[in-house]
């Protein structure tokens, strides 16, 4: 036994001669040494920890980066290894069969093509167990992790390597399809809103997939789970959502902020600056944000991990009694309100981190938005691996480097733009088709097709 | 748990 380290040098040969454990935090281990081999000659060890390979350390390598770097090393050349005899850590690590593990985000749609494979969208998160499966290159072993942190269905995934080559094919199909329309009926459509949850998805899938290009995000992103250092954006979703809005804005200016939005160049739709977001967020306060659904997968995909409230109505009545009580001057249709947030329900349940639901009379749906906030707000959320390291006052900018999101707006919701008349009661109120529509944007909703 | 003895299967 020794902790001493040693150099070993040794000529390549056709191999090393070597098999290699672990990987990521627990070290690379030499599993078993190739009789003969030149590593055998120099005494390399089955429990020896691999430290560094001539100039590459191999302190936080996944093993298929350390067995690819061994591999890529030219037969006939002087090869330097830094060991050390951990026979304890090594008995350990093959009893308890941990090795690689660690955390990512995909930024790529893959269908799985065998039974064992696991099927993702960009924005997934595995949990990376075993970068060589069944000892081979090419696969990863990987569990996904739900929106509520849970370990679910486990499976293959495609390597680093592949993955990089499935997103670039990915990006030139997309490029050359003619799956982004361009154009004025395009753009209408596009502001029109989401009329159905599947063109809901495709749309918002359309929507990152640009935003993977525009920012470079790799196939493969390293995350950890940690508290956000920022103070993340609100959205408040529901028949309520304008008052509720105002009201922490009005009552607690310290601590929340309306996002402005901004006429979109060449359109009357509005759109929030992901900047003005970032700006909010860096004066120490939430940002309010009355934005779409498919904003809400954006910001998410961004990293800026708002808390979506969903404030559920009881019923129409009392939503109408409600806005009657709070916002006497507002002339929107409670029957409206109350029609969109249960289409809301149905289709964009997803994307709530919690819901209020409205009933009985005071002030205690307020407070609960509150609570929600300030309990969301001590929640882990998947971080970038690289920014965990990061001091808390320079993070904000890495948050959002132009690199990443150049040009980043969010469609705004258009409840808090226009107010409409109040149409309770009237059976002809709906217009344009919409009540087919699992999912529209009222003010949008007014304007007659192109 | 993981499948596979966590190792390569071919000498490098």
């Amino acid at each position: 036994y020794s902790a001493e380290p040693r150099v070993v040098q040794f000529v390549k040969a056709k191999s090393v001669g070597l098999r290699l454990a672990g990987g990521n935090d627990v070290g690379i281990f030499v599993s078993s040494v190739q009789e003969g081999s030149p590593a055998d000659s120099q005494g390399v060890r089955e429990g020896d920890q691999i430290l560094q390979v001539n100039d590459t350390s191999f302190q936080h390598l996944t093993r298929e980066e350390a067995v690819e770097h061994l591999m890529a090393l030219p037969p006939g050349e002087e090869v330097t290894l830094w060991t050390q005899s951990k026979q304890d850590i090594y008995r350990k690590m093959v009893s308890s069969n941990v090795g690689d593990s660690f955390y990512i985000r995909t930024h790529f749609d893959f269908e799985k093509d065998t039974p064992s494979g696991l099927s993702f969208v960009r924005g997934d998160v595995f949990h990376v167990l075993d970068t060589m499966y069944r000892g081979r290159l090419g696969s990863w072993l990987a569990v996904r992790v739900g929106r509520d942190l849970q370990e679910q269905d486990r499976g293959i995934i495609p390597n680093h390597s592949r993955a990089e080559q499935i997103a670039s094919l990915e990006s030139v199909l997309k490029a050359t399809s003619g799956a982004n329309p361009s154009g004025a009926r395009a753009e209408f459509w596009k502001l029109r809103g989401l009329r159905g949850a599947k063109k809901m998805l495709r749309k918002s899938r359309e929507d990152l997939s640009a935003l993977t290009k525009q920012g470079r995000y790799p196939p493969y992103e390293r995350v950890v789970l940690k508290e956000a250092n920022f103070k993340r954006p609100v959205v408040i979703l529901g028949p309520i959502a304008d008052i509720a809005v105002q009201k922490l804005s009005r009552e607690l200016p310290e601590l929340f902020e309306i996002a402005p939005s901004v006429p979109r160049d060449g359109t009357s739709s509005k759109v929030i600056k992901l900047d003005s977001v970032r700006q909010i967020a860096e004066k120490g306060k939430h940002a309010l944000l009355d934005i779409t659904p498919s904003a809400v997968e954006r910001l998410n995909y961004v990293q800026y991990y708002p808390v979506v409230v969903f404030c559920e109505p009881e019923s129409r009545p009392g939503v109408k009694a409600m806005r009657q009580w709070l916002a006497p001057d507002s002339r929107k249709s409670s029957r409206r309100l109350c029609a969109q947030a249960n289409k809301m329900k149905k289709y964009c349940s997803h994307l709530f981190t919690a819901t209020v639901h409205l009933s009985g009379s005071g002030n205690a749906w307020f407070q609960e938005i509150q609570d929600i906030i300030r309990t969301q707000q001590s929640q882990p959320v998947w971080t970038t691996a690289e920014q965990a390291d990061v001091a808390p006052e320079d993070s904000l900018d890495l948050l959002n480097p132009p690199s990443r999101v150049a040009s980043g707006y969010l469609t705004c919701d258009s409840r808090a733009n226009s107010d409409y008349d109040d149409t309770d009661g009237e059976a002809s109120a709906y217009t344009d088709g919409e009540a087919e529509d699992p999912y529209d944007q009222p003010g949008l909703a007014r304007s007659s097709e192109p | 748990s993981k499948s596979g003895d966590g190792k390569n299967s071919v000498w490098i």
